[in-house]
């Protein structure tokens, strides 16, 4: 069977507006915002701890709204990669 | 080959003389070919300066072997988010794998322990990213720590080599990648080197690995102790390079320092090899630390080789050089690299040249194989992007089959080097197909873009299938990356030709070598040679590198303007500036016997020779004549001018003059005539042109031109016959006369007037009327309607003389009749 995607509580999200705009996003729909992910400008690395830590499915509920916010551009609920060590 | 010096070297480390991949030079070795990392130290090379990490599941920074290099400014923990890489501990020691593959890089050296790593003055860091959810976040933290500190990114892990897996970097590690190249190590680019997959058992191909098949990877394959196949090994045409490491039961393994501060001899697997070619690059970052990320892979490229890895899949690229699937361009050569960078000039800038994409649908039907082919000019119509020598050829491909195992794909390059794209992967039963997938080669690289690609799809279904379903091919697209110009000269990697600009000086460097350790840590000038002293100054010598181009006379500075001879060719006349160029700009040819390039004739971009008929490419504004090889600004007649190839092509043989198309005719030749845009033959008289059978078939005899052969296509008529009723007829029949008609040969049968029989010369000459008329003058008059209208106005008719006209007769008919 193909394996199934396995979503963690983790987001990547770009938004428009730098840290602070970042950091009211976070607030306003529950994350906590880890900072900019490595060099990559805008785009922030979010954690929702009052969410599934791993599930089959895509995560359900308020926080999603997030997507809707105009100063948000992209997101995307991080799956888990099966990385093998050679 | 490199020449092998006859005493090893010596190390306290107890593993250092079980590192076999280190004595390939001793005559009781398996292991018959070198990597020449040990003369590469001799040359002075160990790794100072250069900044290493290894992303993998942490590192034992505290490992008496690695902490004399450890470096925390190269060190992360993004699993737990902290400056600690420090593995996790359990009892069965999961996480070993990163202490492994670092000990290998920069194990240090003459302390008594453990072994001997291949930078072993390198610092070396640890990234511990796989002991937890690895993301796509994870992994562009990853990648992207510290670019500016940090030269090379060892990587010994990847998607699943389980033989169905299509995976690879998701949106935001493409992008850690990015920065890494453009802004990584100050502009020149991060060094990332991958190990390729483990799934060889599997039946695994690694061009379903996305960053081993990346431009921006290096990708590392491994050979056994005796050069065979490890069991292990993936095939695939994204393989840059190979080393030893382990693979068959009876051969050994590779020592290393372990977890828990200990060293072991069971370090196995791909791991091994890209921890490898990172400490090899670090030497080379080491003699030349202005190498871009580019550098690299073509000083890999260039001092790989084949050495005696066994597999029958070797072939030699279109530039020469022997590349395989399953090893790349071959075995590593550590000293040989090292030689090189030395006098490594940076590579052109890298152009890219995207293909349109060909969206065109095709059906693969089973046990077939659909070809389809591009015919590129590799953008030579965009400065920035036309590429002429190729480094990476990337197929981006879109398509749907029901068991995507079942595929093979080849890519033929212009030059006729095949790769293969994609393996039949038994275990693979995804329907999913690809979509946008990224196959990539390097067996192009040095070849030239522009030509015909072709892309092969072959389904070969491994078990009974449903025949109705059948794979497509919805899109696809060639990407080339390559430069414009010749990246470097062409010499073979260990011909080093470089001359010596020879300036007085007070003293020789001391560049002799005494005792190995002490004195290696000032690096040795290569095997330069110098030219004769000049201008009276003192035998004692400080030599400069000569230009690369110039020949054996040497030179009188550092430019190609001061050669002395040039080994290829040189340009400028007395009054220009002369020097020496490795091919000869356009507008020119190289003269091979006299080493000089000539100018060609007006017009030509490239020629083989001065004269007008020697063109092979003309300048813009100029059409190249495919006939006369010459450069025209008009094409001749009987030729025309297609805008795009800018080429005079031939018209066909019947016109004299066609525009943009050999058919659209606008002047015949003679004994031809226009019908529309095609000329047809003028045929002869009495015959007519059959477009059927394209030759001239007889008229009718009736007809003197026609335009067919029945008595119906008579353009004109023959002798004697006279046209009536779309006929040429002898005599014109009752009621109609013959009348000459201007411009045409013969008459042509007129209606006489109304009642008349027979007329001549005019209608209104009737010299035989019908029954029942009677001939008044010219006309026909019934018999009883002969009255006048008024017997005043008929006299005056009469004494008027106007019997003549027509209207007076009918009014006046009995007095214009009894007047005669």
């Amino acid at each position: 069977l193909p394996t199934r995607a396995l979503y963690t509580n983790h987001w990547a999200v770009q938004v428009i507006g730098g840290p602070p705009e970042a950091d009211r996003l976070a607030a306003a729909h529950g994350y906590i915002n880890l900072g900019q992910i490595g060099n990559l400008e805008n785009y922030y690395h979010f954690y929702h701890s009052k969410t599934f830590k791993r599930s089959t499915f895509t995560s359900r509920g308020i926080h999603n709204f997030l997507r809707m916010d105009p100063k948000v551009k992209w997101l995307q609920q991080q799956e888990v990669k099966r990385r093998v060590k050679r | 080959h490199t020449r092998n010096e006859p005493h090893s070297l010596y190390f306290n480390d107890p593993i250092w003389s079980n590192m076999w991949y280190m004595h390939c030079g001793d005559k009781s070795s398996r292991c018959r070919t070198e990597m020449n990392v040990p003369a590469a130290w001799k040359r002075g090379y160990t790794g100072k300066n250069v900044v290493v990490t290894i992303l993998d599941d942490g590192i034992e920074k505290n490992h008496p072997d690695l902490a004399p290099n450890y470096d925390p400014y190269a060190s992360y923990d993004v699993n737990g988010n902290d400056y600690d890489p420090s593995p996790r501990y359990d009892a069965s020691n999961e996480n070993k794998h990163g202490t492994r593959c670092a000990g290998e890089v920069a194990a240090s050296a003459n302390n008594s322990y453990c072994i001997v790593g291949i930078a072993y003055n390198a610092k070396i860091g640890g990234i511990r990213m796989l002991d937890g959810d690895v993301t796509d976040v994870v992994e562009a933290k990853s990648l992207g720590i510290r670019p500016d500190y940090i030269d090379i990114y060892s990587a010994s892990w990847g998607p699943d080599d389980d033989g169905r897996t299509v995976d690879g970097p998701g949106r935001l590690a493409k992008q850690a990648f990015e920065y890494g190249i453009q802004k990584g190590r100050g502009g020149l680019g991060s060094i990332f080197v991958w190990a390729s997959g483990n799934g060889g058992r599997e039946g695994d191909y690694c061009s379903c690995d996305g960053y081993t098949n990346s431009v921006y990877t290096i990708s590392v394959s491994s050979t056994t102790e005796n050069g065979y196949k490890p069991w292990y090994l993936e095939e695939c045409a994204s393989t840059l390079a190979t080393t030893y490491s382990s693979g068959a039961f009876y051969e050994r393994k590779i020592v290393t320092t372990d977890l828990r501060q200990r060293c072991t001899d069971g370090h196995t697997g791909t791991s091994v090899s890209a921890p490898m070619v990172a400490g090899i690059i670090a030497l080379a970052l080491e003699a030349n630390s202005q190498l871009t990320w580019r550098d690299v892979q073509h000083l890999l490229v260039k001092t790989s080789r084949p050495a005696h890895l066994k597999t029958n899949d070797w072939k030699i690229n279109g530039a020469g050089r022997k590349v395989s699937h399953l090893y790349g361009f071959g075995l590593v050569d550590a000293e040989g690299i090292v030689v090189e960078a030395k006098k490594w000039k940076a590579v052109p800038s890298q152009h890219t040249c995207i293909g349109t994409s060909d969206k065109r649908p095709r059906i693969i039907p089973i046990e077939q194989t659909v070809r389809t082919t591009t015919l590129t000019n590799a953008c030579a119509d965009h400065y920035d992007q036309h590429v002429v020598y190729l480094e990476h050829v990337v197929v981006r491909l879109s398509m749907s089959h029901p068991r995507r195992g079942d595929l093979q794909i080849h890519l033929i390059s212009p030059s006729g080097t095949k790769s293969q794209l994609l393996a039949r992967r038994s275990l693979d039963i995804s329907n999913e197909g690809f979509t946008n997938w990224e196959f990539m080669t390097v067996h192009c690289w040095g070849e030239k873009a522009e030509g015909e690609w072709t892309l092969e799809i072959h389904d070969m279904p491994s078990q009974a299938r449903n025949p109705e379903k059948q794979g497509k091919l919805k899109e696809w697209s060639l990407i080339l990356y390559g430069t414009a110009e010749h990246p470097y000269n062409t010499f073979s990697s260990h011909q080093s030709r470089s001359r010596m600009l020879e300036i007085s000086t007070s003293e020789l460097e001391p560049s002799k070598i005494a005792l190995f350790h002490s004195q290696m840590e000032a690096p040795e000038d290569e095997d330069d040679y110098t030219a004769p002293s000049i201008q009276g100054s003192s035998n004692i010598l400080q030599t400069s590198p000569c230009h690369p181009e110039c020949g054996d006379k040497g030179c009188d500075g550092p430019n190609a303007s001061q050669c002395l001879n040039c080994i290829h060719f040189s340009l400028g006349g007395v009054k220009t500036v002369r020097k020496c160029v490795n091919v000869c700009p356009p507008g020119y040819f190289g003269d091979a016997t006299a080493r000089r390039c000539r100018r060609c004739h007006r017009g030509c971009e490239t020629c083989t020779g001065r004269s007008q008929n020697q063109c092979l490419s003309c300048r813009r504004g100029f059409y190249h004549h495919q006939d006369t090889h010459s450069c025209v600004n008009m094409c001749p007649a009987g030729f025309y001018s297609n805008e795009s190839q800018k080429y005079c092509l031939k018209c066909h043989p019947s016109c004299k003059k066609c525009v943009g198309d050999p058919e659209k005719c606008t002047v015949c030749k003679d004994g031809f005539s226009l019908a529309g845009v095609r000329c047809i033959p003028d045929c002869e008289p009495g015959t007519y042109f059959n477009s059927a059978l394209i030759e001239c078939g007889k008229c009718h005899s009736t007809c003197h031109t026609c335009v067919g052969p029945s008595r119906e296509e008579c353009i004109h008529c023959a002798k004697n016959f006279h046209f009536h009723d779309w006929k040429c007829v002898p005599a014109c029949s009752e009621g109609f006369y013959p009348e000459e008609m201007p411009g045409l040969p013969h008459k042509v049968c007129r209606r006489c007037e109304e009642n008349c029989l027979s007329c001549e010369g005019s209608s209104k000459n009737c010299v035989k009327c019908k029954e029942g008329y009677t001939q008044l003058g010219g006309s026909c008059i019934t018999n009883h309607t002969c009255s006048n209208a008024d017997e005043m106005f008929c006299e005056m008719v009469k004494s008027n003389k106007l019997c003549e006209r027509k209207l007076f007769i009918q009014f006046c008919c009995r007095t214009c009749l009894l007047t005669g």
